[in-house]
């Protein structure tokens, strides 16, 4: 490229400025940066657990029938599996107008499935995972999902993790105050 | 789904999601 | 001549390609419930090393536009009109942000969006026509119809995506002498003693995001960045309204890159080529003595490119 001019400024940069105005002012010298500490945030699969089993799952059954949520009825062979259905209708954008009652617009699915399940990753030392499993609608008629292929799969894969990662913090807050 | 130790009374949880032919890690962080 | 040419060849470019193509193949979004404390929020911002997130409110599923230095801005300014408020300013969440912005009169931030699939050209004409210095992707969930919110992108992520993959970037040799970029009449400056809430007046009655501090000879030392604010809110420091601005900028972290600066001998070649090594906002003009001439921000680099 060619010859540039292009500098940073000396005076600009942080412990120069600073040794600067402490030279002028002193009593500045106890003011400190501030510590962007780059704290890794640390990450976790699921939720731990060193509860027994049983006693995991039934806090999770007891707050699922905190928050509303419903549940299939567990199989014999998939007892660490809760599929969950939890009704999310979120108020509606458009202000209220007197008296008239919330319309819900109901070509929305508001019922929105999750997979709970409880994993043993070593004896007492358990993980619960939570699985965005797709919507359902109340109305009957909109319920089959359409077989897509998977071409056509990645074309409609767009959805949105955010109601899923609401309901479950939800349901993370509400273990957690139990607990 | 992926969590953080609670903090401060602030949760955040994030999932991968494909989004057309890329993947992004969606983070909310929520108050208790 | 070779100019036009380049000049051809990038709005080309611009048109040719989408958001979606400057997005990595993998990458994260953090987003804010509307509902957490807006202290959390900065401390969030800050140790993840960003500047800005796009807010999600929970009752109503959807987007709720973007957490901005323009908002940390304006609590500045609620709080110096209303000193004896510190407690309401403390348990502030960001769904409070909006009665804030009404309190001091503060424009309400159009929140502009565009689909990731829109060419890169229309989300850079949004940008310009709103001055806005990010607009978030937008698409719509197939099942939900709510938004999701795709990424942000930023002027900077453009014009480093245009330095890195247009090679007609290279024959840009016009001096900025000659051309007609950035702002070189009338620039507001400072000194190191003025009162850092008279230079956050300045940002706002500007509606600037930057202020050149001089010496008495008028060479410039240094700058007061918008994002400066976060640190000042951070540190607490913002309830003493008497601090100048050389004392607010002894919070800014160590790993500020320092202030760019160039002379009217250097061409948009030698712009880009630095954009693309070395995160930048905006260069001030000096001349052979390091005296002040003017600025030159990413906004002002788009709005050439794209219509000059």
């Amino acid at each position: 490229t060619p010859n540039s001019t292009i500098a940073i400024l000396p005076s600009s940069l942080p412990q120069i400025h600073r040794a600067y105005m402490v030279q002028s002012y002193p009593e500045l010298a106890s003011v400190q940066p501030v510590v962007t500490k780059k704290s890794k945030t640390r990450w976790h699969f699921g939720i731990r657990s060193r509860s027994y089993p049983l006693d995991v799952m039934c806090e999770i059954y007891r707050a699922l029938k905190n928050l509303g949520a419903e549940w299939v009825r567990p199989s014999e062979e998939e007892l660490w599996t809760i599929k969950v259905r939890w009704k999310y209708s979120p108020v509606a954008q458009k202000e209220k107008k007197e008296g008239q009652e919330e319309e819900t617009d109901d070509s929305v699915p508001d019922l929105m499935k999750m997979q709970i399940q409880l994993f043993q990753l070593e004896p007492n030392n358990y993980l619960v995972d939570f699985k965005f499993d797709g919507w359902e609608s109340k109305r009957k008629d909109l319920e089959e999902e359409p077989v897509v292929d998977d071409e056509e799969q990645e074309q409609i894969s767009s959805f949105s993790a955010y109601p899923f990662l609401h309901l479950a913090t939800k349901l993370i807050m509400e273990l957690a105050v139990n607990s | 789904l992926a969590t953080t130790s609670i903090k401060h009374n602030t949760l955040a949880v994030a999932s991968v999601i494909r989004y057309k032919r890329k993947y992004v890690t969606q983070i909310l962080y929520a108050p208790l | 001549r070779d100019q036009q040419i380049a000049l051809k060849a990038i709005r080309s470019f611009l048109q040719s390609k989408n958001s979606f193509d400057v997005l990595p193949v993998s990458y994260r979004l953090i987003v804010f419930e509307t509902s957490l404390l807006v202290k959390r929020a900065l401390n969030i911002l800050l140790q993840n090393s960003i500047v800005s997130a796009p807010l999600w409110n929970s009752k109503t599923s959807r987007f709720a536009g973007l957490l901005t230095s323009s908002d940390f801005i304006n609590v500045i300014q609620y709080y110096s009109q209303n000193p004896d408020q510190f407690q309401f300013v403390d348990n502030l969440t960001l769904d409070g942000l909006r009665d804030v912005e009404k309190a001091i009169g503060a424009p309400q931030l159009e929140t502009i969006s565009i689909h990731p699939f829109k060419s890169l050209y229309e989300a850079c004409v949004k940008m310009i026509e709103s001055s806005a210095r990010r607009i978030p992707l937008i698409d719509e969930d197939e099942k939900t119809h709510r938004e999701i919110v795709v990424s942000v992108l930023t002027q900077y992520r453009i014009l480093k995506f245009v330095s890195m993959n247009c090679r007609e970037t290279k024959i840009l040799l016009q001096p900025l002498s000659e051309l007609k970029v950035g702002t070189t009449t009338n620039l507001s400056a400072v000194k190191l003693e003025t009162p850092v809430m008279d230079v956050i007046h300045l940002l706002i009655s500007q509606s600037v995001s930057s202020v050149p501090i001089v010496d008495d000879q008028d060479k410039l030392i240094n700058v007061y960045e918008a994002v400066d604010v976060l640190s000042l809110i951070k540190g607490g420091m913002y309830t003493d309204l008497s601090l100048s601005v050389g004392e607010a900028l002894i919070k800014r972290s160590d790993d500020f890159e320092g202030v760019y600066t160039c002379t009217l001998e250097d061409n948009l070649c030698v712009i880009l080529e630095t954009i693309r090594k070395s995160r930048l906002h905006r260069l001030f003009i000096v001349d052979t003595a390091g005296k002040l001439i003017g600025v030159i921000t990413l906004s002002d680099i788009l709005k050439y490119l794209l219509f000059d």
